[in-house]
């Protein structure tokens, strides 16, 4: 009787009256319908922006594996790894995917400019550095357009002023 | 004597935060789906 | 008008079948609810909503018995399966609204959004006061789980006045208010779309929020986790609640640091592994030494003379009771006081209150006084320690009458420990050793104290209740608080103390071994 289970606590259901005895039973009740997994789970309905009617023998919804952070943790800096990354990031907005995207670019060393909404890799160490930006030649993820066509390529751009403030 | 903590799902010695992928009070699983992310608006 | 609603929600939830209904209707939607003076936060806005959420919830819950085998409309004994399409629809809608309304809405997301989870939490209360044990939680779980998803991740500017619109919500629907709602609750609450938001967003601003729903769970459970035998129900309550306060033991220690004090107030004292857990907590940055280093002088440590952050009000209790002011006069002038002749008996609690409460004293009253008397006592340490290096001048400007407060505070704790019954002093006791936490200037002081009192103990019986006390949280599962052990450390080693010549260690053989295996695993 000198310590934490003992008699030095006189009994408690004795004197606690109705609302012990009442929460108990609607806890017993509330234990018979606890939260169940489904319940926190949202369906991932994925619609896609401009859908595109394929054949049945393609998938016709996402692989899971798009949005497993390994998978793009492990995705490589080749040219077609990171046309990947950038695939998920300007194609896939607002989903898991473009923030893994994302995630992985900066790992290797892009940076995102809030301002011409693009992605640039140092080419060689910046010839200026202060506080407010960085200039020197820059590679770029671009989206352009020329009388052959248009598509996405990287490209290098000299003489390049990355302000800070554009930095995301 | 209380429980042994270690059973609880829980990894006491991960590096990262827990709350990232902890399911329910009620289970040992980690949470499925995706976990917490956000976007910054400049990238849309 | 209610049947004008359910055109409404039924309109609603046709839009959101359709996967690729755009924002612009979804926005056109919204505006059209605006114009029809349904959102402007008025007895009409309340009343729409609360229908809404009634055709939600009824809509979910019909499904469920459509849904259920067998198609008997009573609850099949398995969980049914519950269509939350009308739930989910409904979340939307308000999601929508928050999202699209017009400036003057937006601009006070933080209060629509608190009118909203104000009708939703008055409409959960009455359905279960009215529904009892057959209320059904889980529709208005899933109503808040998509609310937590879909809002909370919105944009930095709210966040902070949308979880605290939450956490008050939460405040109100806690398990002493809605028992039947208990398992859901704790499940939102602990949710990596909330706590760790409402933990780390704006500086710590919701830290009280949060500590105020761990108070809130805690005084719920505190009357079944007193005996020793736990129903079911309690028992996985119990446990959801470990799992809990082991997250907040790995990612956010400090908030378990700095509020420890509100939380062993409600926390039973038989609740010891529980309580360890809060206790073991110590600032992410802080390395700590091996208790059972040889010679560890943790007089030497650098944080041992820093004061720990508390966040709780220390002496709330003591004012509520009065005695803040004569602990205080007691302190400064000791001589002639009688105030040490009954502090006992003030501790007890009054004989009608004791009954309802089923003890007999006032346990935050006594952690409020020993707490309260340490700090000052430390404080004037520091302030000697000060004096001790100043110039003469200083010394001289120095009532002299504060020198005396150390022996004073001493003097009224060996006092305590002789005057009160087995009960009382076990509390005492316990309320020092909650003390015994990472390096800081309050673990070293209660450390001596405790150490002191078993030193100084004229009668065994104090002995053996200290050793009781530093014991029995030893025997739990880890963790196990680092001041707790470095002080049952010196016990057992330091020859000063002459632990292992008394003859309550040798009482019986397994009395024996339980010291030989808890020594032998400490030091």
């Amino acid at each position: 009787d000198l310590g934490a289970i003992g008699d030095n606590l006189t009994g408690t259901s004795a004197s606690s009256g109705h609302d012990q005895l009442y929460n108990l039973q609607m806890l017993e009740a509330a234990f018979h319908r606890l939260p169940q997994p489904k319940d926190s789970e949202r369906a991932k309905n994925y619609v896609p922006r401009h859908p595109a009617v394929t054949p049945a023998s393609y998938p016709q919804i996402q692989a899971p594996i798009v949005s497993n952070p390994t998978f793009w943790e492990r995705i490589g800096s080749d040219t077609l790894a990171t046309d990947m990354l950038f695939f998920a990031f300007y194609y896939q907005q607002n989903t898991y995917q473009q923030y893994l995207a994302a995630r992985e670019l900066k790992k290797q060393s892009w940076r995102f400019h809030r301002r011409y909404n693009t992605w640039f890799q140092r080419h060689v160490e910046p010839q200026v550095t202060t506080d407010e930006y960085e200039r020197g030649s820059y590679v770029y993820f671009d989206f352009h357009v020329t009388e052959d066509g248009s598509g996405w390529c990287q490209r290098i751009k000299n003489d390049f002023t990355f302000e800070y403030n554009y930095l995301e | 004597l209380g429980i042994d903590l270690t059973t609880l799902g829980l990894n006491l010695n991960s590096p990262d935060n827990l709350y990232k992928t902890f399911g329910s009070p009620w289970s040992n699983e980690p949470a499925k789906g995706d976990p917490d992310f956000h976007i910054p608006a400049c990238y849309f | 008008k209610d049947k004008k609603v359910a055109i409404l929600f039924s309109e609603w939830c046709q839009m959101c079948d359709h996967l690729s209904a755009s924002d612009v209707a979804y926005s056109r939607f919204v505006t059209q609810l605006q114009q029809d003076g349904l959102l402007n936060g008025d007895d009409i806005s309340e009343r729409f909503f609360r229908i809404l959420t009634e055709l939600a919830v009824t809509h979910s819950l019909v499904s469920e018995q459509i849904v259920a085998p067998g198609g008997s409309s009573q609850q099949s004994p398995q969980l049914p399966q519950i269509s939350y399409f009308s739930i989910d629809s409904y979340a939307k809608l308000v999601v929508m609204m928050l999202k699209y309304s017009p400036l003057e809405i937006s601009s006070n997301k933080g209060n629509i959004l608190s009118k909203i989870l104000s009708v939703t939490v008055r409409t959960i209360q009455k359905e279960a006061e009215e529904k009892k044990a057959s209320f059904n939680p889980r529709p208005y779980f899933r109503l808040f789980i998509n609310w937590l998803y879909d809002l909370t991740t919105s944009d930095a500017h709210h966040e902070f006045q949308v979880l605290s619109a939450f956490a008050n919500a939460f405040h109100l629907l806690q398990p002493l208010r809605v028992p039947a709602w208990s398992f859901a609750w704790l499940e939102l609450v602990s949710h990596r779309s909330f706590m760790p938001k409402l933990l780390t967003c704006n500086l710590q601003k919701g830290w009280p929020l949060f500590q105020r729903l761990l108070v809130d769970l805690f005084k719920f459970m505190e009357p079944y986790l007193r005996n020793a035998e736990i129903p079911d129900p309690v028992n996985i309550l119990y446990k959801g609640t470990m799992r809990v306060l082991l997250v907040l033991l790995h990612d956010f220690p400090e908030f378990l640091c700095d509020y420890h004090f509100s939380f062993c107030d409600v926390i039973p004292a038989s609740c010891i592994q529980m309580r360890n857990v809060i206790l073991s907590a110590f600032p992410r940055n802080m390395r700590l030494p091996d208790p059972s280093t040889p010679n560890l002088k943790i007089d030497l440590l650098a944080e041992i003379s820093i004061a720990p952050r508390i966040m709780s009000d220390v002496d709330s209790a003591l004012k509520s009771k009065q005695l803040k002011t004569e602990v205080d006069e007691y302190l400064k002038r000791p001589e002639g006081s009688s105030f040490l002749s009954d502090l006992n008996k003030k501790l007890l609690m009054p004989q009608n209150e004791a009954a309802v409460a089923g003890m007999h004293y006032n346990v935050p009253l006594i952690n409020s006084l020993v707490l309260y008397v340490g700090i000052q006592a430390v404080q004037q340490l520091q302030l000697n320690k000060a004096i001790a290096s100043a110039s003469v001048q200083q010394i001289n400007h120095t009532p002299l009458m504060d020198i005396f407060q150390i022996e004073t505070a001493t003097e009224m704790f060996k006092n305590l420990v002789t005057s009160l019954d087995t009960e009382g002093r076990y509390l005492l006791l316990n309320a020092i050793a909650n003390q015994l936490r990472y390096p800081n200037n309050h673990t070293h002081y209660f450390s001596f104290i405790i150490l002191y009192l078993f030193a100084e103990a004229t009668q065994e019986i104090v002995q053996e209740q200290i050793t009781r006390v530093l014991l029995e949280r030893l025997i739990v599962n880890r963790p196990h608080p680092w001041g707790l052990l470095v002080t049952f450390i010196e016990l057992i080693k330091n020859p000063r103390y002459n632990f292992w010549n008394r003859p309550f260690t040798h009482c019986a053989p397994e009395m024996e071994r339980l010291f030989e295996s808890v020594s032998r695993s400490c030091a």
